[in-house]
């Protein structure tokens, strides 16, 4: 599942 | 928010986490739900301080603000589900879980908990689709034990 850019939200914290 | 509600909410939600309670304070629990899906700005405020209170190095303080999570979750309605959804908050919870930011000096039964509720939440809210991107990331880096 591709999540679209949500202009208002950041993006997934990779770790 | 007007000042007096601004008030009344952070007093409410405060009193639901306080590290002073001998138990779990159900009333303010349900009452700072209630007051979250009321307010219009509820929703993101009420995630701003639980991110905060779930990051406390104190078991007791992040456990108390994961159950007020966990409740609002179950009672508040989409508005909350969809700040929830946000990797801004979701950031915030992985932070703890992750050895790479808080998750070494976190208290395993904090991390198992947010993992628990994150499963919870895949499965009851599948249009969520951030909330089942972060865990899945989750259990390729292994945090995730299945």
């Amino acid at each position: 599942t591709v999540s679209f850019h949500d202009d208002s939200d950041e993006d997934l914290l990779n770790v | 928010l007007s000042p007096a509600l601004d008030v009344l909410f952070l007093e409410t939600f405060y009193k639901a986490t306080n590290p002073l309670n001998k138990d779990l304070d159900w009333d303010g629990i349900n009452a700072f739900c209630e007051q979250l899906n009321k307010e219009l700005e509820g929703p993101p405020l009420a995630t701003r301080l639980l991110a905060h209170k779930i990051q406390s190095p104190q078991e007791w303080e992040a456990i108390q603000a994961l159950t007020v999570l966990e409740s609002c979750m179950k009672s508040c309605g989409k508005r909350f589900h969809d700040e929830v959804g946000k990797f801004r908050f979701l950031n915030e919870l992985i932070k703890v879980v992750s050895p790479k930011y808080l998750g070494s000096r976190t208290p395993e039964k904090v991390k198992s908990k947010i993992l628990e509720l994150m499963y919870s939440w895949t499965l009851g809210l599948p249009h969520e689709v951030k909330i089942l991107e972060a865990y899945q990331m989750l259990k390729k880096q292994g945090i995730v034990k299945c």
